[in-house]
């Protein structure tokens, strides 16, 4: 299963 | 949040505040690329689709607000405002968009994190950033010579830049599992474009004289 990036950034 | 992704944030709102006082102050969009405009108009916008469902902080939400609306603002104010939409020069600002959205699409389409319809948009925001700034920096190399405030703000924005890179590179090696290879490449590409600019920003700023920047 691939790891999603958190979204945290702009 | 690191000081560099703060300082990165930070300098990309005074890039829109410059750009905005400009406009506005001296009533003229002469030497902006509605183009580049345009572009980030449509980056921020499909990017920040997420915050209809996606919450990471009060601080992110409210800078992603704040981006759509300033670029929204932006481009509103060079095409229909006057006398701001007469100073536009579409002769001038000419770059074929079409060939920078097409690719990025179907890079989008086919190179994210997860095959889901908002990760194929949020790469093909990411891709297109990184080549946004290109009408503008055509433009300039058109006219040769940069006026101050057009200048400070492709300084704002490569500064910018050059911040999310080190923030990238200080989340790297102080978090586990910070892997975010689609914006590390994107934003290597896109601080790339900036050296050039840089360079003749340093040659034609340094010594403290405030002369316009000069590009051959």
């Amino acid at each position: 299963e691939m790891l999603l990036a958190e979204k945290d950034e702009l | 949040m690191n000081i560099f992704r703060f300082l990165g944030d930070m300098s990309h709102i005074l890039s829109f505040v410059i750009l905005l006082l400009k406009i506005t102050q001296g009533k003229s969009a002469a030497g902006i690329s509605l183009r580049t405009q345009e572009l980030y108009m449509i980056v921020f916008c499909s990017r920040y689709l997420d915050l209809f469902w996606n919450f990471s902080s009060l601080y992110n939400s409210f800078l992603k607000v704040v981006f759509i609306a300033c670029s929204s603002a932006i481009v509103y104010i060079i095409r229909f405002k006057s006398p701001q939409k007469d100073t536009w020069n579409p002769e001038l600002d000419n770059f074929p968009i079409q060939y920078l959205i097409g690719p990025c699409a179907v890079a989008g389409l086919l190179i994210n994190q997860d095959w889901t319809p908002f990760e194929m948009i949020w790469a093909f925001s990411i891709y297109l950033e990184a080549v946004a700034i290109l009408p503008q920096l055509f433009l300039l190399q058109k006219q040769g010579e940069v006026e101050n405030l057009t200048s400070h703000y492709v300084a704002a924005l490569g500064a910018y830049r050059g911040l999310y890179l080190m923030n990238w590179v200080y989340r790297y090696f102080t978090e586990d599992d910070y892997l975010q290879r689609i914006v590390w490449f994107a934003g290597t590409v896109q601080t790339g474009l900036y050296i050039d600019f840089f360079y003749h920003y340093y040659q034609s700023k340094r010594g403290g004289l405030s002369r316009p920047v000069k590009l051959p």
